[in-house]
C-alpha cells in the first residue's frame, strides 16, 4: 500500500501507506514548486524572453520547466555508480528504483545525463543550453511564434559562438548538444506521463 | 489529460512565479 513517487525533486521515494495520495502529492508538490520558481527566475534573466508575450512565456515554461530541470539536476544521477540522490540527500541504487517501477523512466534519465556529462560543459555553456532547451519547447499554443523563433535563433548562435571559442578544435559538440534536445521532448512527455498516472492511479 | 502541465499543477505555480514581477501584456 506504500504510495511510490521516486522524484529526486520528492524528500523521499516512497511514503507511508498510512498518507492518502493527496497528501503525498501535497507534499511532493510543496518539494518540487521552489525548482519550479527558479525555473521561472531563471527564464526571466534569458535576454528577450520577457519581450514575448505573457502568454507565450507561460507556454515555454509549461512545456519546458521539467526539461531545464533535467538538466539542471543532471548530477543527481550517477551513472558510474547507477545511483541517484534525492532531496534527503539519501542516494538510492538504481536496482532499488527499478523494483519500486520506475524502470524505463530513469534508464532514460541515466541515459541522458551520462551523455550530457561527457560533454563537460562549463556553468555558463550550461546556462546558456538550457535558455536554448527553454526557447525550443513544444510549440503547441505559442501565438508569437516568429518572436519566439527568433529568440531561438540568437540564443543558438550565442551556444555555438561560446563552444566554437572555446573549443575551436572540436567541432563535433555543439551539434552533440543539439541532439540533446530531442532526447529532453521524449523525456517530457514519459516523465508527465508518470506522474499523471500517479495523479489518476496512485 | 491533454495538458499535464495544468493538471499537475505546473501552470499555476508557474503563473504565480511569473506575475510576481510581470505585468500583464496585452495578448
Amino acid at each position: 500500500g506504500a504510495k511510490v513517487l521516486a522524484c529526486p525533486l520528492n524528500s523521499c521515494p516512497v511514503a507511508p501507506a498510512s498518507r492518502s495520495s493527496q497528501e503525498v502529492w501535497e507534499s511532493f508538490s510543496q518539494c518540487f514548486t521552489p525548482a519550479v520558481k527558479e525555473v521561472v527566475e531563471f527564464a526571466k534573466s534569458i535576454p528577450g524572453f520577457q519581450s514575448l508575450s505573457q502568454h507565450d512565456q507561460v507556454m515555454l515554461l509549461k512545456s519546458g520547466t521539467f526539461q531545464v530541470l533535467m538538466v539542471r539536476f543532471c548530477s543527481l544521477f550517477d551513472p558510474k555508480e547507477r545511483t541517484v540522490t534525492f532531496l534527503n540527500g539519501q542516494s538510492y541504487s538504481l536496482a532499488s528504483l527499478r523494483a519500486l517501477g520506475m524502470g524505463s523512466l530513469l534508464d532514460a534519465m541515466f541515459d541522458f545525463s551520462e551523455k550530457l556529462g561527457y560533454l563537460g560543459l562549463e556553468p555558463d555553456e550550461m546556462a546558456l543550453f538550457m535558455a536554448v532547451v527553454l526557447v525550443s519547447a513544444d510549440r503547441s499554443g505559442i501565438v508569437e511564434v516568429g518572436a519566439v523563433e527568433q529568440l531561438q535563433e540568437n540564443l543558438i548562435k550565442a551556444l555555438r559562438s561560446l563552444i566554437t571559442s572555446r573549443r575551436p578544435d572540436d567541432s563535433t559538440l555543439f551539434p552533440k548538444l543539439l541532439l540533446r534536445l530531442p532526447d529532453l521532448r521524449t523525456l517530457n512527455n514519459h516523465h508527465s506521463d508518470k506522474l499523471l498516472a500517479f495523479r489518476i492511479d496512485p | 489529460f491533454s495538458d499535464p502541465a495544468s493538471n499537475l499543477g505546473l501552470e499555476d505555480i508557474i503563473r504565480k512565479a511569473l506575475m510576481g514581477n510581470l505585468e500583464e501584456k496585452p495578448e
